[in-house]
Order: structure tokens, then C-alpha cells, then sequence
């Protein structure tokens, strides 16, 4: 466990909380994709099964039922609980576009031919364009809230402090996935001009908002 | 031959 990888999973579970708070202190889900979020649910579903097969850590444990649980309660808040507020006329990106694909490229592209293995490899190339739904509605609807957008933010810091671990764990340990490597970067680079905007946007206090 | 190893990242 490095540094980079520490802030990173942090960075990826403040991105989890600051949703749930939103949500909850809000009593509302608008602006939010549900759809994004039903992917990230069935990304850590689809990943975390070897809690039942492999122990790692205590803090592997911990962190994969948080993240498990989080992204339920996240999926059943915007669903069930907040479905009023949920704003499923500009949620409109077809899911099955990605989840097809992905699927298909799981089974045919993987380190090992065994149904967790080809799982884990779902998820992975899953997450990697979980978040499309979710810049889809703020491209359509042209802005996002300024938490939105700090949720965005910490999700895409996540990403890129593991880019940042992969780095060094291929220099110091010798360590690499390509099938992860590959699938971070290309999710990576789905926050670019997200990063842009906000920097450019956000932290100057305004709005996140696209030009016209 | 490639073993799958244990996934220790999240």
C-alpha cells in the first residue's frame, strides 16, 4: 500500500459520502444520475465477490463492504426512498449500450477464464464508462450543482492517484495489470474535460455550467 | 503460464 493508492481510495470514499450527504441533507436526487450510480452499485457487487473466497486485509475487507454498502443505499435513496426528486427525464443515456460491450469484452479479454476472474473483469471495464450516464444529464441539462460537482471531482482525484500507484508499483514492486491499467486510464480520461471545467469553473466559485 | 493473483486494490 502506497501513498498514492491511500489518498486514493480516500478520495474514492469521500466521493461515495459527499453523494450520500447530498442526498440526504437535501432530501433530494435531482441532478444525479441514477442510472451512473446503479452501474457503480453493480461494479462493486460484480468485483467484491472474493470477500467470499480471498482475504486480503482487514482494511480490504472494511473498504469493500463500505463501498458495497454506500452504493446500495445510494442506488435505493435515488430509486425508492428520494424517487420523486429523482430527474429522470434528462436521465436518459441506454444503459445496455455499455452494459453489452462490456460484457462481451469481459468474456474475451481476461486474465483467466473462470466465472469471478471474467466478473472482476466486468467490473472493471464497467467502471471504467460508469460515469457516462451521469456527464450525459449534465451535458444535457447544461449545468450541475455545485456538490455535484465536488463529487465529480473526488471521483476523478481517484482515478488519477491510481494511475499515480500504478506508476510507482510497476517501478518499486515490479507490479502491473494491464486489463486495470488499461480500463483506469481510459476512465481517467473521461474526467479531462470535466477537470477543466471545474477548475476553470468551480473553484472560482461559480457554477458549474456549459456554454450554450 | 499466467496465474491470477489476488486482488488487493479496490
Amino acid at each position: 500500500m502506497n501513498v498514492f493508492r491511500l489518498i486514493g481510495d480516500l478520495s474514492h470514499l469521500l466521493a461515495i459520502l459527499i453523494l450520500l450527504w447530498k442526498i440526504w441533507k437535501t432530501r433530494s436526487c435531482s441532478g444525479i444520475s441514477g442510472k451512473s450510480q446503479f452501474l457503480f452499485a453493480l461494479v462493486f457487487t460484480t468485483r467484491y465477490l472474493d470477500l467470499f473466497t480471498n482475504f486480503i486485509s482487514p482494511y480490504n475487507t472494511f473498504m469493500k463492504i463500505v463501498y458495497i454498502v454506500c452504493s446500495c443505499v445510494t442506488v435505493y435513496f435515488i430509486y425508492v426512498k428520494f424517487k420523486a426528486t429523482y430527474d429522470s427525464n434528462h436521465d436518459t443515456f441506454r444503459v445496455e449500450f455499455l452494459v453489452v460491450p462490456v460484457g462481451g469484452l469481459a468474456f474475451l479479454v481476461n486474465h483467466d477464464f473462470t466465472p469471478l476472474e471474467i466478473l472482476w473483469t466486468f467490473s472493471i471495464y464497467l467502471e471504467s464508462v460508469a460515469i457516462l450516464p451521469q456527464l450525459f444529464m449534465i451535458s444535457k441539462t447544461g449545468e450541475a450543482e455545485t456538490i455535484t460537482s465536488h463529487y465529480l471531482f473526488a471521483l476523478g482525484a481517484y482515478r488519477a492517484l491510481y494511475i499515480v500507484n500504478w506508476v510507482y508499483r510497476y517501478y518499486f514492486e515490479g507490479f502491473f495489470d494491464l486489463i486495470a491499467i488499461v480500463a483506469g486510464c481510459v476512465q481517467t480520461i473521461l474526467y479531462c474535460d470535466f477537470f477543466y471545467l471545474y477548475i476553470t469553473k468551480v473553484l472560482q466559485g461559480k457554477k458549474l455550467s456549459l456554454p450554450a | 503460464d499466467e496465474e491470477t493473483q489476488a486482488k488487493d486494490e479496490l
